[in-house]
C-alpha cells in the first residue's frame, strides 16, 4: 500500500526525536 | 428649564437632518441632566448621553464621545431599555476602536455580534448589521498588538464558522496560523480599514504598518532559530535598526521570546517550550503518527 | 497523516480518471497532475495500467516525467534535461518541492548550500522564501531556519514514492528502532529491579539498627 509506505517513510524520518545543539546540552 | 430642553432638542434635530454632528452634539450637551429643578429620570439620563456620544462618533471625535460614555456607563447596569443598552454597548465598541484599543474594542465588537434576538424593543436587528460588528472584530483583533492576548481572540474567532463567511476571512486566516504577510494580502486589507486604522504614528508607521510588522514579526520568530537584523529587514520590508527596534520592544514587553545579539546583529528567537518539553512534544507525535499508521493498516485489513 | 487523507481523495480522481483515458489525454492528465498544487504522491496513478502503455509510443516522455515526479529530484531533471520535456513553473516548483522531500529522507539537518545547489536558487532570502512558503506553508515539511548554521533543521516531512530497493533501508531502520526501545524497556526493568533491591536492604538494615538501639536502651 503506497500511502501507508509513504506514511512509514515520514515517520521514520522523524527519528531522532530531536537533534539540536541545544537538546544536547540539555539532555546531557 | 423645559422650554430651553425643548428648544435644545429641537435644534439638535435640525443639526442632524444636516448632518451636523458635533453641533447637534453640543447642543444636546448643554441641557443640565443634573437640574435639581426639574425630575429627570435615569433613562432619560442615559438616552441623552449614548444620543450624544453617537453624535460624536459621527464626527470620529472619541475624547467627547467616551466623556458622555463614561456618564452612561454609571446608568446603564440598572437600565432595562435593551435598545439604549445596545447602543451603549456599541458606542462604547467604536470609542475603543477610535482610540486603538483595539483588543478590548474587538471583543465588544464579538459580544455584539452573538445577539440571538431579532427585535430589541422597536429596533429590528438585521444579520447584515451582526455581521459587521463580527467584521469589525476581526479587524479590530488583526490590528491588535501581536501577543498571547490576541492569540487567544484570534483562536475564538476562528473557530467561529461565522467568521469563513466573511470577505476579510483569508486574512483572518493567515493571521491565526501565524504566517506571514505579504504586501498585496496587506493592500487589501488596507481598503477595509477606516481612516483612524491607517494614521500615521510617532514613529512615522501608520497603525496596520505597526500590526503588520509586528505580526510577521511574530510569524518570523516560529520559523526561524535566528535570522540577522538584516534579512530580518528584508522580510519585513524594513530597515534593519528599525526591526530590532520593534523586535526589542516586543520582547521586553513579554510578546515574544528571544534575545538580541548586537554584536553579531542577531535575534535568537527561543520557543515557548523548553528543548526537552520540546522532545517529549516530538515524541507524542512520533507515537501518533505510528498510531495512525496501525489504524491505517488495520483499516485496510493488513 | 493529514497529508495522506489530503492525497487520498485526489488520488482516487486521478486514477479513476487515468483508468479510461489514453494517449494525449493521459498526457494531459500527467501535466495536470504533476502541476497540482496539493499532489505530491504518484506512484498510485503510476501503477494505472494505462500509463505503463505509453510506453515506446509519441507520449512516453509523459511517463517518464510522472515517474520523474515520483521518484526524482530537480536536480536529476537537470542532468536528464535533454531527454525531456520542458517543465512549467508549477511543475517546477513542485519537482524542487519534491527535492526538499528526498534531502529530508536522509538528513535531518539540511545545510543552506547544499539546498541551494539543489534547488538552483542563488540566495539566502529566495531560498529561506521557497522554504517557507512553498514547503512550510504547503505543509510537506516542518522545520525551523538557523541563519547562523546556515541551516534547516526538520522536524517533519511528508513521505515521497518508494522504490522497491529503498525498503530493505527502511525495514531495517525500523529493526534498529525495535531493538533499541527492547533494550531501553530492558534497562529501565533492571533499574527498576535493582531500585526495589537497594529499598528492600535499606529497610532492613534501618530495621537492624533500630532493633540494636532498643536493645541497647533495654539493657541500660
Amino acid at each position: 500500500d503506497n500511502s501507508l509506505l509513504r506514511q512509514v517513510s515520514s515517520l521514520l524520518r522523524r527519528l531522532p526525536a530531536m537533534e539540536s545543539e541545544k537538546f544536547q546540552d540539555d539532555f546531557l | 428649564e423645559e422650554q430651553v430642553v425643548v428648544i435644545r432638542e429641537k435644534l439638535a434635530e435640525l443639526y442632524e437632518s444636516e448632518q451636523q454632528w458635533s453641533k447637534a452634539a453640543q447642543m444636546l450637551s448643554g441641557i443640565d441632566l443634573d437640574s435639581g429643578m426639574r425630575m429627570v429620570d435615569d433613562t432619560y439620563k442615559l438616552s441623552k448621553c449614548v444620543q450624544i456620544a453617537r453624535l460624536y462618533l459621527e464626527d470620529d471625535d472619541a475624547v467627547n464621545a467616551e466623556a458622555f460614555i463614561n456618564k452612561a456607563s454609571f446608568l446603564v447596569s440598572s437600565s432595562k431599555h435593551e435598545v439604549l443598552n445596545l447602543q451603549y454597548k456599541v458606542c462604547y465598541a467604536r470609542i475603543l476602536d477610535l482610540k486603538r484599543k483595539f483588543l478590548e474594542a474587538a471583543l465588544r465588537y464579538y459580544q455584539i455580534s452573538q445577539i440571538e434576538k431579532r427585535q430589541i424593543g422597536d429596533e429590528e436587528i438585521d444579520e447584515d448589521a451582526l455581521e459587521q460588528a463580527l467584521s469589525a472584530a476581526v479587524t479590530c483583533t488583526i490590528l491588535a498588538a501581536a501577543g498571547p492576548q490576541r492569540s487567544r481572540v484570534l483562536a475564538t474567532l476562528y473557530k467561529d464558522e461565522r467568521c469563513s463567511k466573511l470577505k476579510i476571512y483569508p486574512i483572518l486566516q493567515k493571521v491565526y496560523l501565524e504566517r506571514i504577510l505579504r504586501k498585496p494580502e496587506i493592500d487589501a486589507f488596507a481598503e477595509e480599514l477606516k481612516p483612524h486604522q491607517k494614521a500615521l504614528l510617532p514613529d512615522n508607521f501608520t497603525v496596520l504598518d505597526r500590526a503588520m510588522i509586528e505580526h510577521n514579526l511574530l510569524s518570523a520568530s516560529k520559523l526561524y532559530t535566528n535570522i540577522s537584523f538584516e534579512e530580518l529587514g528584508t522580510l519585513l520590508g524594513i530597515p534593519p535598526q528599525k526591526a530590532e527596534k520593534i523586535a526589542s520592544r516586543m520582547i521586553y514587553e513579554d510578546r515574544m521570546r528571544g534575545s538580541i545579539d548586537q554584536v553579531e546583529a542577531v535575534i535568537h528567537f527561543e520557543d515557548d517550550t523548553e528543548e526537552l518539553q520540546q522532545w517529549d512534544q516530538q515524541i507524542v507525535g512520533l507515537c501518533q503518527a505510528l498510531n495512525d499508521i496501525l489504524d491505517g493498516m488495520t483499516s485496510k485489513g493488513i | 497523516m493529514d497529508i495522506e487523507r489530503k492525497h487520498a481523495e485526489l488520488i482516487d480522481l486521478f486514477v479513476k480518471q487515468a483508468a479510461v483515458l489514453d494517449g494525449p489525454a493521459l498526457a494531459g492528465l500527467v501535466l495536470e497532475v504533476t502541476s497540482h498544487p496539493s499532489l505530491f504522491a504518484f506512484s498510485e496513478i503510476l501503477s494505472v495500467p494505462n500509463l505503463a502503455k505509453l510506453e515506446g509510443t509519441q507520449y512516453s516522455s509523459s511517463l517518464d516525467v510522472l515517474r520523474l515526479f515520483a521518484y526524482g529530484t530537480w536536480g536529476d531533471y537537470r542532468s536528464n534535461a535533454g531527454s525531456l520535456p520542458a517543465l512549467s513553473s508549477d511543475q517546477v516548483r513542485k519537482l524542487k518541492q519534491l527535492s526538499v522531500l528526498t534531502l529530508a529522507e536522509t538528513n535531518k539537518v539540511l545545510r543552506y548550500n547544499q539546498l541551494m545547489q539543489e534547488l538552483d536558487v542563488s540566495n539566502v532570502r529566495e531560498l529561506e522564501d521557497f522554504l517557507i512558503n512553498e514547503c512550510m506553508y504547503a505543509g510537506i515539511v516542518r522545520g525551523k531556519l538557523d541563519q547562523l548554521r546556515t541551516c534547516f533543521e526538520v522536524q517533519f516531512a511528508a513521505g515521497r514514492d518508494l522504490r522497491p530497493e529503498q525498503l530493505n533501508n527502511m525495514i531495517q531502520t525500523l529493526s534498529n528502532w525495535l531493538d533499541t526501545s527492547d533494550n531501553l524497556l530492558y534497562l529501565i526493568q533492571e533499574k527498576i529491579k535493582w531500585a526495589d533491591t537497594m529499598s528492600e536492604a535499606t529497610k532492613k538494615h534501618r530495621k537492624e539498627i533500630e532493633d540494636k538501639v532498643e536493645e541497647v536502651k533495654k539493657s541500660l
